[in-house]
C-alpha cells in the first residue's frame, strides 16, 4: 500500500470471523498531511468490513476535529488500504481451509 | 496512560490513546 503517513493497523487480534474489528489509526509522518492533526494519539474505533465504508469514517474523524477536511481523502485511503489488506487475509485463510 | 473519547453525531466512538511505542517517524 501507498506510504500515506496515517498509519492503520488492527487493534485486536483478528478472528476472521467477526464483521466488526477494532482498528486504530495514527499519523506516523506529520509532513504527508495538508492540514493540522489535533491529536499526538491513536484514534481507535471499529469498523464493520461489510457494510461500512473507509471513506465515511474519516470524513466522521474530520467533523469530530481530529483532521482537517483536506486531509479526509487521505485518511480514507490508509483505511480502505488496510481494510483491504484485511479482507485479502480473510480470502486467502479461507481458501487454503477449504 | 491517558485515554480520551470522542463520540461523533452518528454514534462511531473514538478512543484516543497513546501512539504504540516506536512507531512514530517524525517525533
Amino acid at each position: 500500500a501507498e506510504d500515506t503517513g496515517v498509519r492503520v493497523e488492527l487493534a485486536e487480534e483478528d478472528d476472521g470471523k467477526k464483521p466488526t474489528i477494532a482498528l486504530k489509526l495514527w499519523v506516523e509522518d506529520h509532513k504527508k498531511l495538508k492540514g493540522k492533526y489535533k491529536e499526538s494519539g491513536a484514534i481507535e474505533f471499529t469498523f464493520d468490513l461489510e457494510k461500512e465504508v473507509p471513506e465515511v469514517v474519516a470524513q466522521e474523524m474530520v467533523e469530530s476535529g481530529f483532521f482537517q477536511e483536506s486531509d479526509a481523502k487521505t485518511v480514507g485511503k490508509s483505511i480502505r488500504d488496510r481494510v483491504a489488506l484485511i479482507k485479502w487475509r480473510r480470502g486467502r485463510t479461507a481458501a487454503i481451509v477449504a | 496512560s491517558a485515554t480520551s473519547q470522542v463520540v461523533h453525531s452518528a454514534g462511531r466512538r473514538f478512543i484516543v490513546s497513546p501512539v504504540p511505542e516506536g512507531r512514530l517517524k517524525d517525533q
